[in-house]
């Protein structure tokens, strides 16, 4: 119960997004009750499970500010065992405004508390930074699943984010473990793709998860009609490889 | 003289720095004296030039703090008319350094101030994100490039970012122009890239670039090997598209 997964890479476009609706997803399809929370202000989480962000009265900002709970915001989706809290620009906000203030970093540990253990698990899908909207995010988790795209740059910066995992370890969240690296838009096609994964192997080989996402365009489109691949082209090889990833979870996460 | 075109957009991964890189390498090629600055903590674009960032004794960070003036941080690179002003992880520092203080929003203007004029083209490469190093980036600048991938999410963030655009340009850069939208990683076989590009086209149509730029493996090839793509696979379809986009800004920024 309550497992709560930080989705997080500060590199831009690795699938962060992609990976939280369609884990969320497949772990729905497995009858887990499962919470998708959006933490980025780009709202792409919400937008790519249909929501329309123009409807919404509050989004998480609210809840992050003390204006609601956040139960109030959580919204059915065409899975009956999937649930989101939306995300909106005006969460930029949060970040401005507690800048300052102590306990900035357990914001949305303490909005989570409330409602986590309602789930078997609570997925958080990040921003492109290692501001203080992720660091909220670490601080709620009890693990955290890094996406990595199958190109150069994104090898670049995981030096940095496992420094930022071991700060907040130490001063935020004890408990806080990696679930894994998750290798993603992975082509077989190219050597590159070959030589990321082998890189990857050489220097985190413990935290390389056996599921790898390939680059399929089905997972590109789905967005773009509201709902998780699932839904939308079941039986694409994308569709396949995040059921696979979300048994291989349950199967780490749960046997321990 | 002295174009400093800043290259954002807050949605990750779009093609920022592989913009950035092959554009300026290709505006070399054309005999214009180009700098490429890297204004992300990722560092990206430093190490897609090749610059081993374990070597430098400072990077941009120190000229924001004013520990450094830009001429002191200029690199050679392979091409007679391109230099870097590289960046390392320590750029992060700035943004909560200067949070507070007065004119914060203008430190990158006055360093690149005493430089700008030696060059006829001076590219910043932004970080996925809104934040003070990128407003930081739009006050330097003369115009903005937006690279725009061809894909859903990425529609989505336009708006946001021609709202920035506007209030830098009303209260700290009122010359700022849109150099223009560019679509890259555009497929022609995918429908889905020729969706985006017609949505593109309704929203913005003044803004779109006539040149795309299409997904083509050697682009992300070549930062493996430190080198922008002139350098790598001069003839490839990625190599050509930075040509193109090279003179046709020089069409629209040179004639007006
Ligand atoms: N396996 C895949 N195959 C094909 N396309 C993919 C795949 N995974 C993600 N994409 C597409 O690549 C783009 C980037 O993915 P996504 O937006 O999920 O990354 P992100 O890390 O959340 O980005 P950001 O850093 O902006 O939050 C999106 O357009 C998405 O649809
Ligand atoms: N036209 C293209 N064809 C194929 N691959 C590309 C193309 N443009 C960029 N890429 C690759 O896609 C990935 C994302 O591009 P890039 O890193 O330039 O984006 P970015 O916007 O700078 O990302 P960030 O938001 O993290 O700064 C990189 O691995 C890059 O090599
Ligand atoms: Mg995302
Ligand atoms: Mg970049």
């Amino acid at each position: 119960m309550g497992h709560v997964i930080c989705i997080a890479n500060q590199k831009g476009g690795v699938g962060k997004t992609t990976t939280a609706i369609n884990l969320a997803a497949s772990l729905a399809a497995l009858k887990k009750k499962t919470l998708l929370v959006d933490c980025d202000a780009q709202g792409n989480a919400t937008t790519g499970m249909g929501i329309d962000k123009s409807t919404l009265d509050k989004s998480l900002y609210h809840a992050m500010i003390g204006q609601a709970t956040a139960q109030e915001l959580v919204r059915r989706t065409g899975l009956k065992h999937l649930q989101v809290i939306p995300a909106r620009t005006e969460l930029i906000g949060f970040e401005v405004e507690f800048m300052d203030r102590p306990g900035r970093e357990k914001v949305l540990k303490n909005v989570l508390a409330a409602i986590k253990e309602a789930y078997d698990y609570v997925l958080i899908d990040c921003p492109p930074s290692l501001s203080l909207l992720t660091v909220n995010a670490m601080a709620a988790a009890t693990s955290l699943l890094i996406p990595l795209q199958s190109e150069f740059y994104a090898l670049e910066g995981l030096g940095q984010l496992m420094q930022t995992v071991k700060i907040v370890k130490k001063n935020l969240n004890p408990r806080l473990t990696v679930a894994g690296i998750l290798l993603t838009m992975f082509d077989k096609r190219t050597s590159l793709s070959h030589q990321v994964a082998a890189n990857a192997g050489k220097h985190f080989q413990n935290f390389l998860l056996e599921t790898q996402i390939p680059r399929n365009v089905r997972l590109s489109e789905a967005p773009s009609f509201g709902k998780p691949i699932l839904l939308y082209a079941a039986s694409s090889p994308g569709a396949q490889s995040y059921v696979e990833l979300a048994r291989e979870l349950v199967r780490r996460l749960e046997t321990g």
